[in-house]
């Protein structure tokens, strides 16, 4: 869950990007 | 040049340092400040000392390290093997700022804007020979911003050093011309070797200089560009040549301090007063609470 | 396409495996405002459930490799469905007669309604909030104010247990900010629990309904 909103639905080359941290 | 550090984790900035040279612990020593990559939308900005005695500086001047602008990527590299060898007698330190870290500190929500980086980058490489017991008396810099501001600033960091900020001082003094041969290899290298941490498939390392004006940088930004989350890091997104194709190419992103929400929030006054029909009631306190309401679509 | 993030009961996943539509998403009527809603019915274990959804400002979800936009969070809970077949009940409590229970349970808005009519041990549960009549084997009912009364009591004293167990904080509100249970439990009285608890039922019965409650 992101604290921000991204203006769109669609795919997103996730797991080379992002490193989910709490 | 062993930037084994900075491959391995290149999204803050590491510090590297020679050995310091057993006379530049008993001798009045001079230092020159540099720095190289400050003007790329592309890779690490690289901040440079350089040190020897006073003693030793005709030494230094006859490696001719003259002004290092002069001299081709090759030179550079030689020149830096000569110091190298003549470790006896010459110093030197880096402090590699990531792309990552510029962007995050000229972008953050306080904002550190990248003379205020290079100013304390620049007092932290001097502190650093200080404690490694470097018996510094002169410092020259190449100026970044006013100099005259630079110069108090850093006059009043190290008060019993003599300070010289100067434009152009890679051009006026050796030990600044090799404080920018080692920046200047330094970033080389780490432009050269740079691990995409996004692990690009098809990342093409033909990207130019690196400059913004340089046609190749820019094609490659262009290639690159990723519409959620924009650059891999190795751009300095807070560069207006990136700013500018995110702003045509990447989706949109709100966020909770965005202006645009100061607007949605105050309403209408009136409609505090204007009685807008039955007031729907509101969830239980245990629902409000938890910000949880009922579905009424998907 | 749009995604959505549920929180659902652990059984319910091999609900939509066992069966083409286990799973469905209905709108039916909110029994306290009469707008509509939507619930879900899991149609093996023949289960109401009860969409609940958080949603603040600027959120979104990375949900494998995609980015879905709106960054809601929908729960589904266990909701009793005689909330909802009470709702039509006391829509003919006017008429004052014995119907069968397929001439109360209807609704052009919500055709869904129908839905609750195929609930397992639904006279079972009728027998809660209404009278009955048999006649030649086919059974009418109607209304009745004080068995649903008795029964919405059992509702509330069963959620002044849960209410504790579950420490919640029924507290005055200033507390309640940071409504991480443990220390208040012992300083809330019996009143706020009864209280809290009636609130929490009147959010599943019409404003009649929960004034009526509250004097009983």
């Amino acid at each position: 869950l992101l604290p921000c909103e991204v203006l769109a639905n669609r795919p997103a080359p996730v797991e080379r990007f992002f490193v989910p941290a709490i | 040049m062993d930037l084994s550090e900075l491959e391995r984790d290149n999204t803050d900035r590491c510090r590297l340092s020679s050995p310091v040279p057993a006379v530049c612990r008993k001798e009045p020593c001079v230092l020159g400040v540099d720095e190289a990559g400050r003007g790329p939308v592309l890779g690490p900005m690289v901040y440079a000392i350089c040190y020897c005695p006073l003693s030793r500086l005709a030494d230094l001047e006859a490696l001719k390290v003259a002004d290092s602008k002069t001299l081709s990527e090759s030179e550079r590299d030689r020149l830096f093997v000569k110091m190298e060898e003549d470790k006896d007698f010459v110093g030197w330190a880096l402090d590699v700022l990531s792309p990552n870290l510029i962007s995050t500190s000229m972008l953050g929500r306080v904002k550190y804007n990248l003379n205020s980086l290079s100013h304390d980058t620049a007092a932290g490489l001097v502190q650093y020979a200080l404690d490694q017991g470097v018996k510094v008396t002169q410092v020259f810099v190449d100026t970044v911003g006013l100099p005259e501001k630079y110069q108090e600033r850093l006059q009043q960091c190290f008060p019993g050093i003599e300070v010289t900020v100067k434009a152009k001082a890679d051009a006026l003094y050796p030990v600044v011309s090799a404080a920018s041969i080692c920046a200047k290899v330094a970033r080389d290298q780490a432009v050269k070797n740079w691990q995409f941490v996004e692990k690009l498939q098809d990342v093409d390392a033909d990207y130019g200089s690196g400059y913004p004006n340089d046609p190749k940088t820019k094609a490659w930004l262009r290639k690159h560009v990723e519409p959620v989350f924009g650059f891999p890091q190795f751009v300095r997104f807070s560069w207006r040549t990136a700013q500018s194709i995110l702003e045509k190419e990447a989706e949109g992103v709100t966020w909770e301090d965005s202006s645009a929400e100061d607007q949605e929030g105050l309403g209408k006054i009136t409609s505090y007063f204007l009685s807008e029909g039955p007031r729907p009631r509101l969830p239980h306190r245990y629902f409000q609470e938890r910000g949880l309401e009922s579905a009424t679509t998907l | 396409a749009r995604q959505y993030v549920f929180l659902l009961p652990e059984y319910l996943k091999d609900a939509s495996k066992k069966m083409k539509n286990g799973l469905m998403f209905v709108k039916l009527v909110n029994p306290c405002s009469g707008e509509g809603a939507i619930y879900l019915f899991d149609m093996c274990l023949q289960q109401l459930f009860e969409i609940k959804v958080f949603k603040e400002k600027h959120r979104s979800w990375f949900i494998n490799q995609s980015v879905q936009s709106e960054g809601h969070l929908h729960f589904a809970t266990p909701m009793d469905p005689l909330f909802l077949i009470l709702h039509y009940l006391m829509k003919t409590e006017k008429e004052g007669k014995f119907q069968p229970l397929d001439q109360v349970v209807v609704d052009d808005t919500f055709p869904n309604c129908t839905l609750l009519l195929k609930l397992p041990e639904l006279e079972k549960l009728l027998g809660h909030v209404t009278e009955e009549k048999e006649i030649d084997s086919k059974k009418y009912y109607k209304y009745s104010k004080e068995k649903t009364l008795k029964w919405l009591e059992k509702k509330v004293n069963q959620t002044i247990v849960a209410l504790k167990t579950n420490k919640i904080n029924v507290g005055a509100r200033v507390q309640s900010a940071a409504f991480f249970p443990g220390d208040q439990a012992s300083s809330d009285k019996e009143e706020d629990y009864i209280r809290y608890a009636h609130g929490l039922i009147s959010d599943y019965i019409p404003k009649e309904l929960s004034d009526d409650l509250s004097k009983h």
